[in-house]
């Protein structure tokens, strides 16, 4: 089975994109086939993974707000053999207002997902992980991402704020499986920007896994400058510098990711 | 007359919030009489200014869409004379989706803002400064802003994904000064998280001052811990730990701000 996976947390710079664009790599090197859908009408995850996304190339727009499928926006990532990604244009900042009165409004990307796996299977083999970077909202980019998903994969910063948010994040996962999606379930948590020199960090490190016990991977992601080089010249971290701690932290967190156990 | 100012960028996490307190309080520390509004639903500010704003608390969601008047909403800041705090609720959340189908919807906080503009003269002198935090999007909450105020006040965080998204908040604000308030001016952007041991963060304050020139303040406030530990004590980094880098650079660009030429 496909895992399909948002990358959600409505706190805003947290790692969600850089989280989403280095797991997937990850991912690639062990062989597996991912599909990366950016939903932030920023486009950083189209930038880091150098897929081209000005408002002229095919989009995820295009999927949810006029019924194009997905296989006419998907390109193959060109640094890794097996990664895909659907990119954001900038229209899609208009999506959210556009998609308020559309029928199913909530349903789009599902409905658009659903064929799509089919048509990749069928030309190119089943994709082992679909991750969908979201935008720093709870609103209807983020609702179509977490109706369309199976697991909802937060990334927390080892910062005071990160906490103050995951309670409205957590009720909003809950309506979202009791309405829409009851296969819906958070299945797993990301540290990032762990620095291990402040007393700060150990703390909401500390309550996150109290908290939330075995779905935080047991690897954090530390604070590194390499890690927020790499988008400045189209790449991942694991792409830019292979050997750094940056890197190292999410290969192994990619690992964990796929050794977890399914119940969760 | 009172400086009305939008604190506004969609990337998330750069550094919205701590600029709004930290400059709110050192306008204050200045003599001067402060209205923080809180526009973001994870009432990030109310926080660190020590505001109650737990669901039953009156809060900007209730100006916004029951027309309730600010006076009913703005509290002192127990800790700076003359800095007062509009509180935002988990409530606001909803806000953008119920406000797409209110007449005169871009205009709702203006309307209140003016009144209460009125109503604070009267009852305790004129407000020199409203600051008014965003969430990390360009939607209705956003707009509201844009269309409130006469200025906005860009802070940029020193790393790459930070200029992507320029482009598109300059339209907007160009967009919002063409059709709904002309008044409107990016008057200021402030560098935040400049890390000085970094390349990336030198090339990323380089770009920014050559392309905005003197509507970038002169100081950067530096990346530091205590700044980002200040909050989970309900305080300002100002009254946390004054002698910190982070509390002098607020101070000192609030000054730059007082005393920013008025036509730039
Ligand atoms: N481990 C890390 N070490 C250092 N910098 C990092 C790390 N992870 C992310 N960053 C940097 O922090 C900033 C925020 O990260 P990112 O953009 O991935 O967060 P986000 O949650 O996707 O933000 P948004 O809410 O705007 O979508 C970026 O400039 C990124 O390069
Ligand atoms: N100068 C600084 N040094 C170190 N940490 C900082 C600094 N400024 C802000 N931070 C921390 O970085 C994180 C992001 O800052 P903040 O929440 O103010 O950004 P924001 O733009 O308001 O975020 P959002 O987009 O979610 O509203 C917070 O955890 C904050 O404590
Ligand atoms: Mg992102
Ligand atoms: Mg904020």
């Amino acid at each position: 089975r496909t895992r399909v996976m948002t990358i959600a947390n409505q706190k805003g710079g947290v790692g969600k994109t850089t989280t989403t664009v280095n797991i997937a790599a990850a991912l690639a090197l062990q062989g597996l086939s991912v599909l990366v859908i950016d939903l932030d009408p920023q486009g950083n995850a189209s930038t880091a993974l150098s897929v081209e996304h000005h408002s002229n190339i095919p989009s995820i727009y295009d999927v949810l707000i006029e019924g194009r499928p997905i296989s006419e926006v998907a390109v193959p990532v060109p640094e890794f053999e097996g990664l895909w990604c659907a990119p954001a244009t900038l229209d899609l900042a208009g999506a959210e207002i556009e998609l308020v009165s559309v029928v199913a409004r909530e349903y789009r990307l599902r409905k658009a997902l659903t064929t799509y796996l089919a048509e990749h299977e069928a030309a190119h083999g089943r994709l082992d992980f679909v991750l969908i970077d979201c935008p720093p909202s709870l609103g209807l980019l983020t609702l179509n991402a977490l109706v369309c998903a199976q697991e909802v994969f937060i990334p927390i910063q080892c910062e005071y704020y990160a906490l103050e948010g995951l309670g409205q994040l957590m009720r909003t996962v809950t309506l979202v499986a009791e309405d829409l999606n009851p296969a819906l379930r958070l299945s797993t948590i990301l540290l990032t920007m762990f620095d291990a020199r402040t007393r700060l960090a150990a703390q909401v490190a500390q309550e996150v896994r109290s908290h939330f016990g075995d779905r935080v991977l047991p690897t954090a992601i530390p604070r590194s400058v390499r890690v927020s080089e790499a988008p400045s010249y189209g790449q991942t971290v694991i792409a830019y510098d292979p050997g750094s701690s940056g890197a190292l932290s999410y290969l192994e967190a990619a690992r964990e990711l796929v050794h977890q156990a399914p119940s969760s």
